[in-house]
């Protein structure tokens, strides 16, 4: 079993890959289990037969605090992927990652993981703060392969090497980091500061995600871009990375080598 | 005494329209306490005499769990203003916003606000997950009015939006939310947008801070525009923009009206 997180800081184009990737292993045959974990609750949604938004696990536990079924919470969308959305607590009101914590504990409680039969299971999660909720995903029995998403923006950096410290916290759970994709967001950006920026922390960019217009149509129209346009680079890049993911050998994975926050100012 | 919190999304600007404001306030002769709210803990150094990376409350209390005094704690830097730096844990070890409660319990403790004779209490605070200690400043006794930094992206105008509806929740303390900085990233981003988006939220965008290459240089020196470069664009945007603050009266300022998460996707 593929067990897949996609970190990030917030608008570095998360989504977009873990949706893809989701899709891609989908289209290959596999059956996935997708997990949206950022309080935008945007990611699962991308995946759905034109639900438009579908509830989040923390409201309809609201509702319902003991559920004895998956039913509401767990979706099928398009290419039998079966989705579920965190959401998260209104600003203010508790613990921003308690979406994510609470859907983990359910998919705990109904063993969906465990008995599922699923081939891969992608968890899209906020990176900004790594704390809380947000690191739950890195616990036991969820995330195994970590990919972080960064873009040629500075914080996006700095983000990436906050959750490369987290990796290390997590280690012993067996989470690795598998690499870097990088989701350019201009078309001039210099692709040599990503690859040494990779190196630095001891990890490399697996894939440069062009920016794709079509990504945008294909947002429109409500699919993936792998979907909407399997020729378009960005779907080429997409499936090459699938082939790269699932290639990783997490036992042969060194531990990051995140810099000194200083290194950012 | 004026009771300011900065809020934003990480790399918005924050930091440089939150010392900005403090080093003007100083120049016009106000008594400052600046504190430092994002675990880049990168904003009170930049009003320091050239002590470089200043101790962060979290790392100060770790070798002192219980101080006497505010020795190490508080800072007196440029232009007389007092400052300190909250920090905040290892990313994936308890709660991010653990520095920034530690750091307001501590100028509880010491009664630093009451009896610091301060006409100016700057709090320069992370906003991209409005919870635990990040939403610490909204409590009662220390921010009064916010004022939220927004660029011309998505996800800052989803953060604005969100710590607006955090603004909801601390209203009964007496937070209002005073405004929009906008701190454009592109020159020619359109202004217009952010208007009606200010428009939207029952609030307005108090200044736009020209996108100005002077301030990498002052950052460069060390020191805040305003200092570096007085008659510059952004240094005259930064001073009405302190007299704007002033002229507020928090009485007559009336609540945001978020929007509904689904008008950012
Ligand atoms: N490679 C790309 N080309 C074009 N648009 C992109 C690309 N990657 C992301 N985007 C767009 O950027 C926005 C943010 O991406 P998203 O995946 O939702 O970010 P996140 O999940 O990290 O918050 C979306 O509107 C998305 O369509
Ligand atoms: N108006 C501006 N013109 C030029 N550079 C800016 C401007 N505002 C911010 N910056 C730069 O952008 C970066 C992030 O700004 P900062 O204030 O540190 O963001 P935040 O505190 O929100 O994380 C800094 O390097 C800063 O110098
Ligand atoms: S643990 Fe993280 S997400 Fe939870 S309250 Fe603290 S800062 Fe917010
Ligand atoms: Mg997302
Ligand atoms: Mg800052």
């Amino acid at each position: 079993m593929e067990r897949i997180a996609i970190y990030g800081k917030g608008g570095v184009g998360k989504s977009v890959v873990a949706t893809n990737l989701s899709a891609r292993f989908a289209q290959l045959g596999r059956k996935v289990l997708h997990v949206g974990c950022d309080p935008k609750h945007d990611s699962a949604v991308r995946l759905t037969n034109g639900e438009g938004n579908i509830l989040t696990v923390l409201e309809v536990l609201a509702d319902d605090p003991n559920p004895t079924s998956t039913d509401g919470i767990l979706h099928e969308g398009r290419l039998g992927i079966h989705c579920c959305e965190a959401g998260g607590p209104e600003p203010g009101l508790g613990c921003g990652g308690r979406g994510v914590a609470r859907t983990l504990e359910f998919l705990d409680e109904m063993n969906v993981i465990g008995s599922g039969g699923y081939e891969v299971v992608m968890f899209d999660v906020l990176g900004d703060v790594v704390c809380g909720g947000f690191a739950a995903p890195l616990r036991q029995g969820f995330a195994e392969k970590v990919f972080i998403v960064i873009s040629e923006e500075p914080m996006a950096l700095f983000a990436a090497n906050n959750i490369s410290k987290a990796i290390h916290v997590y280690h012993p759970n067996g989470v690795v980091l598998g690499g870097f994709v990088a989701s350019l967001k201009s078309p001039d950006a210099d692709r040599s500061v990503l690859d040494r920026f990779a190196a630095a922390l001891s990890t490399r960019v697996l894939a440069f995600i062009p920016r794709d217009p079509l990504i945008t149509c294909a947002e429109r129209a409500r699919k993936t871009v792998v979907e909407y346009a399997p020729d378009s680079a960005s779907s080429k890049a997409f499936a090459a990375l699938a082939d790269e993911i699932a290639s990783i050998d997490p036992a042969s994975v060194p531990l990051p080598t995140p810099l000194g926050d200083e290194a950012f100012f």
